[in-house]
Parts: structure tokens; C-alpha cells; sequence
């Protein structure tokens, strides 16, 4: 049929099998199933194409945060994607996370995977899906003997930089009635309560609110959402930035590839650019830069029930953060 | 003086906020990881060392290229791969190190360069006896594009490895009258390839 349904003793995942991407996933145990939909997208970076040095030594323009939509310069030209004004404007960049003014997360075209492989062995069960134009976004959804995770491994890049730069996001969205608030823990001790909007002056709730998205992420070692009935959330192998801007959804960004330097101090973008360069403007000669890096990394997902999520999440840390160290040797067959 | 402070020493400088959250320049990202490796490069000669001494009171002579893959999570492993290629007539021996301090289960993932079956066993109690675990074997689609990765992944299970311990595993070829009774084959279903690539 149209559907991939991959199983072990704890979970079954059920698969799009033209998208390639999760639909459902049952946590047989706790007879607990939380329909999702999964999806890879990108916020494009907020830029203004000012030169470098002008910037550094102009202090004013380091701004302080406060933006006003919208941007025109003196001489009247549009930067429409820019938040922020000639006094106060601030790049995406190695310390600031800041989306264009429309803070859209833009999905992945075209919607059907290119490929979907599934492999089904014994012990490990993998299904392969390859998303997106160009194929920058691979996935491998895994399950293993006994374990109550999907294994997500996702491999991205190299990013492409033709608008100006991207940060990558993998996110989840659920029916969860999860009423504004998720649970981030960054140092795998303690979990806090994020309130979206918490800030007071970022978040979708406040009417007169600028940033929207980066004021309502969160350092996240894991997260999750609940509500009285299912629990969803994940485990990260690195530190990463996560958030929940909607009721129901888990987002996190697993890559970001900026153009421009953000002022803050690092003077280069986050494009492992080791000439130390900032295109003017970016477009045309992006392909002097630093080619881009393919990053791979893991999310565990988990499925529990209501009010288990914190549970989920720290019984699997541990094993998580602490691997398995693999010392491998070799001899002639039959001595040892 | 002990060889395992230059990692300790890099690890510390590591804890940068530019080091943890990947915000340094290039070339500073490239700093750490050129120390982090020195540091890794003189811990895994000591604890190899110290791991072929504890487990297999051995003296000199056996197990000599033990060592820690440290790019296995990019599916390489040159002693692995060397040891499961074609031709090769040698076992793989794997230790797995536990450094949590209770019991755990695992599926053990090591890159060969053979899509062959390999028979993995675990040393039990006993020094001579060797049982059986399970195992398979999936092709590594290598997304990432290494240079040197593994044509092939080994997974197996590794249940039971002791708290603060270590168990030992064995890979070695598969003769083919026992191939049918031991391990089920992985089974790939490209499901927009032709049915006669599944073949």
C-alpha cells in the first residue's frame, strides 16, 4: 500500500511511502500512538548586504535588539527581509539566530521523496528516505532490539546559499494539546518549563512582537511536549537550539550555513569560511566561499504516555550521552 | 605525567562557550579538534594498553593492533574493515566498554568491508566458551560522503555488558554450510527501483 509500517518488540512506525517521512508512531507498551507530521524546512537568514568594516567600526550598528519592521535606507532603498533599521539592525550569525521579517519556516520542495529504501534485517530496521531538490537532506529512521526510540539519523548538506543563508530545522507536528508550554533540559540534569511568549516581548502570543521564533528557542540536550494523554519529545546527541511555537509542534535546528558575520564578535559568518571573507552581495559570488559541510547526526524520539515525558526522556539520557566505547582488534582466525 | 592530561587538558579548553556551542572562527573550530585528537591519540594508546592487560591477561603478542575506532561514527574503522575483506583470514575482536555504572543493552554498529555474513559470538563466562548473539549486516549508503567509510555495517548485539566493564565479542567469516541456520540476511526493498535491482 502507501504506507511503510516498520516494528520492534516496543515501537511500530508507520512511513508515507511517497514522502518518506513518519506519519505515526506506537508505543505498543504504554498502548500509547501519536500521529505526527515530520517535516525538514529552513528560516532564511536576516542580512543587510553592509560591508564588513563598515559594520565593525560603525559602533551604532552593533543594535540592541530592538527591531521595527520592515527597513528602508537612507536612500530609499526596500530591504524587505531585514528586521531591524539602520540604527538598529542585526545579522543572523554565529551568536544571533534571527529569521527574515516573514519568520516562515519554508519546507523542503518538492513534497515527494526522492528515494525510499527500507532495509529490514533480524536485528536492525532501517527505512532511507532522501528529501528535497538536490538531495541535501537525508534521513535514516531506525529501530533497535529492545529500545523504546526511533533512532533519527539525519545527514545535511551541504546547505545551499543562494538566498542568503539557512538554518535548518527538523520539526514534528502533533495533535498534542500541549497549551503553550514544553520542556527543555540542557545540562541532562533538570528539565525547565518554557512558556511560549515567556519573554514578554518575543513570541507569537505578543501582539506586538517582533521575533516570534528565535525568542522562544531554547539550549536543548532534550525536549518535549505533553499533554493528559501522550507524551513526545526527543533526545539529541549534541547540544542544540529547540523550541515549540505552536500548540503540538517540537522543533530543532540541526544545521545553520550563514553569509554574513554578525557583528558580535567572531567576525566571520558560520560558513566554514576559513579566508575570513564576507561576500557583497552574497548571490553572485557565493561559490568563492567555504563549500559547506555534510553534518550527520541523532535524534531519539519517544512516545509515552501523558505526564511520562521527563520520565521518557531521563531513562534513555544516560545510555545516550554515554556511548559504548568499540576497541577493535584482529587476529589470524582460531587463535585467541 | 599521566597520558591521558593532554585530553583532559584540551577538554578543558574546550569548555569555551565558542567551543560548546560552535560559534568560534574557523580556524580556532579546527584548534580544538587538533587537540581534542591529540589528546584522544595518547588515551587510547594507555587504555588499550591497560584493556588488553585487565581482559585478556595477555602478554605481549596478542591482540597487538587493538584500538579504539575513533571514527566509527563515520564507519570507518580500518582494523574492522582490513580484517573483513576478501581473502582475509583473520578474526575481529571487539571489546566493548561500558562506562556506565549499570548493566546495558546495545546494538554494537562496525564498519566491515564485506557484505559476507559474519558469525559474532560473545566470550562468556568461561574463557573457552563463545556464544552465539545476534547479528546482521546492512549496506552503509555512506549520505555523508566519506572518504574511506565502510561499504557495509556489522550490527550486533552486545546485551549484559557489566557496569564500569567490558565484554568481548568475536567476528569471524561465516563458513557457507552454516550460513542459513544462523543469521537472516537483510532483505532491501528499494521501492522505486526496478524488482529485478531487489533481486
Amino acid at each position: 500500500g502507501d504506507e511503510i509500517v516498520m516494528s520492534n518488540d516496543i515501537l511500530s512506525v508507520t512511513f508515507d511511502q511517497s514522502t518518506g517521512v513518519i506519519t505515526s508512531i506506537t508505543n505498543l507498551r504504554d498502548g500509547i500512538t501519536v500521529n505526527v507530521e515530520q517535516q525538514y524546512g529552513f528560516y532564511k537568514s536576516a542580512f543587510k548586504d553592509a560591508p564588513m568594516n563598515f559594520v565593525e567600526d560603525n559602533d551604532n550598528f552593533k543594535g540592541d535588539g530592538k527591531c521595527l519592521p520592515g527597513y528602508t535606507d537612507a536612500e530609499g532603498d526596500e530591504y524587505p527581509w531585514l528586521v531591524g533599521s539602520a540604527e538598529n539592525w542585526q545579522n543572523s550569525g554565529a551568536y544571533i539566530f534571527r529569521p527574515t521579517i516573514d519568520q516562515k519556516l519554508h519546507n523542503l520542495p518538492p513534497k515527494r521523496a526522492q528515494s525510499v529504501v527500507v532495509y529490514n534485517s533480524g536485528l536492525v530496521k532501517e527505512v532511507h528516505s532522501v528529501f528535497g531538490q538536490g538531495g541535501w537532506i537525508k534521513q535514516i529512521a531506525r529501530l533497535l532490539p529492545g529500545k523504546d526510540f526511533v533512532e533519527i539519523e539525519y545527514i545535511v548538506g551541504p546547505v545551499p546559499i543562494d538566498d542568503g543563508g539557512k538554518e535548518v530545522v527538523s520539526k514534528w507536528t502533533t495533535s498534542i494539546a500541549s497549551d503553550g508550554q514544553f520542556f527543555t533540559d540542557s545540562n541532562g540534569r533538570e528539565f525547565q518549563k518554557r512558556k511560549r511568549g515567556d519573554h514578554n516581548v518575543f513570541g507569537p502570543d505578543q501582539p506586538n512582537s517582533d521575533e516570534p521564533v528565535s525568542g522562544n528557542y531554547y539550549p536543548v540536550n532534550s525536549i518535549f511536549i505533553e499533554d493528559t494523554v501522550h507524551s513526545f519529545g526527543c533526545v539529541v546527541d549534541r547540544s542544540q537550539g529547540g523550541a515549540s511555537l505552536t500548540d503540538g509542534t517540537l522543533e530543532l535546528m540541526i544545521q545553520r550555513r550563514t553569509l554574513y558575520d554578525d557583528a558580535r564578535g567572531v567576525g566571520e559568518p558560520l560558513n566554514e569560511t576559513d579566508i575570513g571573507i564576507t561576500p557583497n552581495p552574497p548571490y553572485d559570488n557565493a561559490e568563492r566561499l567555504g563549500e559547506g559541510v555534510i553534518v550527520k547526526g541523532h535524534h531519539r524520539m519517544i512516545v509515552g504516555k501523558g505526564g511520562s515525558g521527563a520520565s521518557k526522556m531521563r531513562g534513555i539520557m544516560d545510555s545516550v550521552f554515554s556511548q559504548p566505547h568499540v576497541f577493535v582488534a584482529s587476529a589470524p582466525s582460531g587463535t585467541a | 605525567a599521566s597520558p591521558l592530561y593532554e585530553l583532559d587538558d584540551a577538554m578543558g579548553v574546550v569548555q569555551h562557550h565558542d567551543g560548546v556551542s560552535g560559534t568560534s572562527k574557523q580556524h580556532v573550530a579546527y584548534d580544538y579538534a587538533k587537540r581534542i585528537a591529540g589528546g584522544m591519540n595518547k588515551a587510547n594508546s594507555f587504555v588499550t594498553d591497560a584493556l588488553r592487560k585487565l581482559l585478556l591477561n595477555s602478554n605481549e603478542g596478542v591482540l597487538d593492533n587493538l584500538t579504539y575506532c575513533l571514527l566509527n561514527n563515520e564507519t570507518i574503522c580500518t582494523v574492522s574493515q582490513e580484517a573483513s575483506r576478501e581473502g582475509s583470514k583473520e578474526d575481529i575482536y571487539v571489546i566493548v566498554y561500558n562506562a556506565l555504572a549499570k548493566e546495558r543493552h546495545e546494538v554494537v554498529s562496525l564498519p566491515i568491508d564485506s557484505s559476507s555474513y559474519d558469525f559474532v559470538e560473545k566470550l562468556g563466562g568461561e574463557q573457552s566458551d563463545w556464544v552465539p548473539v545476534k547479528s546482521s549486516v546492512l549496506p552503509n549508503a555512506n549520505y555523508a560522503q566519506v572518504i574511506g567509510a565502510a561499504s557495509d555495517i556489522m550490527h550486533f548485539e552486545a546485551k549484559d555488558i557489566p557496569p564500569l566493564g567490558a565484554s568481548v565479542f568475536r567476528v569471524s567469516r561465516l563458513e557457507d554450510e552454516v550460513l542459513s541456520s544462523t543469521s537472516i540476511p537483510a532483505v532491501p526493498r528499494n521501492l522505486r527501483r526496478s524488482v529485478q535491482n531487489d533481486m
